[in-house]
């Protein structure tokens, strides 16, 4: 564990929880992407079936509970408790065009072709594109609320913090593993228009809301 | 390269 995985991890951490705070005070869904969120839920379940096979650490395995918990509970406030409040029209994204081809790619490269491998690199892939529908959202809608774009700002950030803890274990511990670090580059490349509008324009107090 | 076996990030 060095100090940029631990802050992608609190990064992580930090978005979940303010999207679940976001939705819970202000009893609405309201400009998320339900799609995306089904997309994460799929990640963490495929990523973190290892917990019933592999032991690393308390820590690895509170946290895999608490992001499989929390992105269940915000499918559950996104498609029953709060159901009213989500925005379907807006949120057209077609998954399978996604999920299709990271399982594909998943069948083709990875590091051993076992169930569990398989699963594992197909999360990392679908994850490093499951943000696409939450983007296509706030494009379509033409802007986000603030506190949507602090989500998607610490969740972005988590996985470029990533990058940086694969540098630092490439030099430290001569650990590399290019598929996680090829995904991890395509989705923080994802993220780069909207962390230029959430510099340039929620930093300074204004909405973040797309030229027309 | 590390154990293809274990992932220990998250």
């Amino acid at each position: 564990m060095n100090i940029f995985r631990l802050l992608g991890d609190l990064s992580h951490l930090l978005a979940i929880i303010v999207l679940l705070l976001k939705i819970w005070t202000t009893r609405s869904c309201a400009g998320i992407s339900g799609k995306s969120q089904i997309l994460f839920a799929i990640v963490y379940i495929a990523r973190y079936l290892d917990l019933l096979n592999t032991y690393i650490s308390a820590y690895n395995t509170i946290m895999k509970f608490v992001f499989i918990s929390a992105s269940l509970a915000t499918i559950f406030f996104m498609y029953v408790k709060f159901k009213a409040t989500y925005d379907h029209n807006h949120d057209s994204f077609r998954i399978e065009f996604l999920i299709a081809p990271a399982l594909v790619l998943a069948l083709l490269i990875n590091h051993e072709f076992s169930p569990l491998e398989i699963l594992w690199t197909f999360s990392i892939y679908l994850e490093s594109v499951a943000i696409l529908p939450q983007l296509f959202l706030v494009s379509k809608t033409g802007e986000a609320e603030s506190i949507t774009s602090h989500y998607l700002f610490a969740l972005g950030s988590y996985r470029g913090l990533y990058l940086l803890n694969w540098v630092y274990r490439y030099y430290a511990e001569d650990h590399y593993d290019l598929i996680a670090i090829v995904a991890g580059v395509v989705q923080t490349v994802l993220y780069c228009d909207f962390f230029y509008l959430y510099i340039t324009k929620v930093l300074k107090g204004k909405k973040l809301q797309l030229p027309a | 390269a590390g154990d293809v076996e274990e992932h220990d990030e998250l």
